[in-house]
């Protein structure tokens, strides 16, 4: 039924709109005077339980937080960089015990492995892979993929790496020509994966293979979109992205996320769904992370929304906090928790 | 749109694209 139109469903008023859906549980404030950057959840073996800790990255820090109770959080490790500043978290989806993170100024230079010794004594760090690196995404069975420029041309390799954060392997994939800015899993399906083109292409690959099975044009409506989840259906492949290039049009603006459904055999695409902001907001997708039926955004109006992608609409609207402006927002892969943070080093969850 | 817009539809996508992509 989905497919028999674009929908564009009921859309609330603005003012209708409140983190009403989102019940904060605890804050905690990062130490460190350097901009916050980043968040995430990870699991983490302590005292041999395995808990839900959250990770907070500074320009020069990351963090380690462990749950001391309900509301409070201690930090557990940190580690330092004195040299390049980090970008991002990399979220690895079925690890504990490691976090992996970007570090670059503009673009990505080193990925890094964050670890603890084997007496959990003191903080070590590994070296995963250095280059010009435009994407990287952490993949189930503790691989990770990565899309860099060399002046020749681009290259996709898979790094397999141990529990000690050493290297296993690497495997690299047929590029493409154009380059890759993003890339997803395709759910339940260990052996695809996608990724985006600054054409505004979605591309396949074979990960057993190393093939290029398929590039897909998506539109011309949006330029270099970001694909956050994907599953396959039916024989038809659907694709939630988002288009942070989009510009500010029509009295409704753009849509912040898109839902398409694509037949990999054709190459053939259509909009499923169009995910706009409430009425009465303004503000385009500055960055955000989809899980299960949900995706959040921090818009350029400084707030973060969050829309339900079964419903259609927009569910919470969570304004800036003691006018300080959102800068990113996760959902947290160890519980329901929403993380949002602020430049400051402020981190709210809900 | 209808799924004439989109072409014949295969369950195993997959395994054909795999098949038909150069090595």
């Amino acid at each position: 039924d989905s497919l028999k139109q674009t929908e564009r469903a009921d859309v609330p008023a603005g003012d209708n709109l409140n983190p009403g859906n989102l019940q904060l549980v605890s804050k905690l404030k990062n130490p460190s005077g350097s901009c916050s950057v980043d968040v995430g959840a990870v699991w983490w073996e302590i005292a041999g339980v395995k808990q839900p800790c959250i990770v907070t990255a500074c320009e020069y820090a990351v963090s380690l937080w462990k749950p001391l109770g309900p509301g409070q959080w201690r930090e557990m490790y940190s580690w330092l960089f004195t040299e390049v500043p980090v970008l991002q978290i990399v979220s690895m989806p079925d690890v504990y015990n490691l976090v992996c993170v970007a570090l670059g100024n503009l673009e990505i230079r080193e990925i890094r492995a964050l670890l603890c010794s084997s007496d959990g004594e003191s903080e070590k760090q590994v070296l995963l892979s250095s280059g010009n690196i435009h994407a990287v995404l952490g993949l189930t069975e503790r691989r990770l993929v990565s899309s860099s420029r060399t002046l020749c041309d681009q290259q996709v390799e898979i790094i397999t790496f141990a529990e000690d954060g050493g290297s296993q392997g690497k495997q690299f994939l047929m590029p493409p020509e154009e380059t890759v800015l993003t890339f997803a899993e395709i759910e339940g399906m260990q052996e695809a994966l996608l990724g985006t083109t600054i054409m505004n292409n979605v591309v396949m690959w074979n990960l057993n293979t190393g093939q290029l099975l398929r590039k897909m044009h998506v539109g011309d409506s949006y330029q270099a979109s970001i694909c956050h989840k994907a599953y396959s259906e039916m024989g038809l492949l659907f694709v939630v992205l988002s288009h942070p290039c989009a510009k500010e049009r029509g009295p409704s603006g753009s849509p912040v996320f898109q839902l398409i459904a694509v037949n990999p055999k054709t190459a053939l695409s259509v909009d499923v769904m169009l995910y706009y902001l409430p009425q009465g907001q303004a503000g385009r997708f500055l960055e955000g992370d989809v899980k299960d039926n949900f995706a959040a955004a921090v818009l350029t109006s400084g707030a973060i929304a969050i829309w339900d992608l079964l419903l259609g609409h927009c569910t919470a609207l969570l304004p800036p906090i003691s006018d300080q402006n959102w800068s990113f927002v996760k959902w947290s892969g160890t519980d329901s928790h929403l993380l949002a943070g602020q430049k400051d080093g402020n981190i709210f969850v809900y | 749109c209808s799924q004439a817009d989109l072409g014949p539809i295969s369950i195993n996508w997959f395994e054909e694209l795999s098949s038909e992509a150069p090595p």
